[in-house]
């Protein structure tokens, strides 16, 4: 998915469980 | 004068600061490249989710962090990310950039489509941060107390958070009183720029519906 689409909780959880890029 | 326990707690925070940023090609793709507005948009929000990625883990370095609640510290990065954005891209702006690089940057925001109500205030908070000639220690310090503000909507155990914030909030006021020994108002003054951040946060929703409209 592209980054715009993300919402900022979901980038904050999956950076929190260290993955990023999915 | 500082602790040895203060001095160690600045210069991880910095050391913290300095290795998560924007990756450099990114970075620079936003100096060299010349884009339409689609592209600006794509790149923005790309360095956006990057920004809020290196945040993450620059947040897990704070001592103390990884030992609050889990939902508490998604509340914490979630009520803190727009305010430590811009923080972060004060900063870029505080730095002496090669000659005309500022020039750029501005101008690629101020091409963004954002509307100039909005426009305004950021820039203007800019250049209240770039008066006041922070040092990096004052910058790692200042996101650090941002992110952890006990009173962001739903966080459950503030006094927990309150425990990590004070002692940051300690070193910061002592670090004001080595590295601006003249201005005795310093410490008073990069509390005030939280006050302006918090409207800045406030007003990013709004912005961002500006930006998507445009």
């Amino acid at each position: 998915a592209s980054g715009n689409t993300i919402g900022l909780e979901a980038i904050i959880r999956k950076a929190l469980m260290g993955k990023y890029d999915e | 004068e500082l602790s040895q326990d203060q001095q160690a707690l600045i210069s991880y925070i910095v050391d913290a600061h300095n290795k998560h940023r924007i990756p450099q090609d990114m970075a620079k793709k936003l100096l060299q490249e010349q884009f339409n507005a689609e592209e600006n948009f794509l790149l923005l929000t790309e360095m956006a989710t990057s920004h809020v990625q290196v945040l993450v883990e620059f947040t897990k370095n704070i001592p103390g962090f990884q030992s609050l609640d889990h939902e508490d510290q998604i509340a914490l990065l979630k009520g803190s990310a727009v305010e430590a954005m811009f923080l972060r891209s004060a900063q870029v702006f505080t730095k002496k950039l090669p000659n005309g690089h500022t020039e750029v940057l501005e101008d690629r925001i101020r091409r963004s489509g954002i509307s100039e109500e909005f426009m305004t205030p950021m820039f203007n908070f800019y250049k209240s941060i770039g008066e006041l000639q922070m040092m990096q220690e004052e910058h790692a310090l200042l996101t650090a107390i941002t992110i952890l503000s006990p009173d962001r909507p739903y966080v459950k155990d503030q006094q927990a958070v309150e425990r990590l914030q004070e002692p940051m909030l300690e070193v910061l006021r002592k670090v004001c009183k080595l590295q601006h020994p003249q201005e005795p108002q310093h410490f008073a003054r990069l509390l005030g720029r939280l006050t302006e951040l918090r409207t800045l946060n406030h007003h990013h929703a709004e912005m961002l519906e500006s930006w998507r409209m445009s």
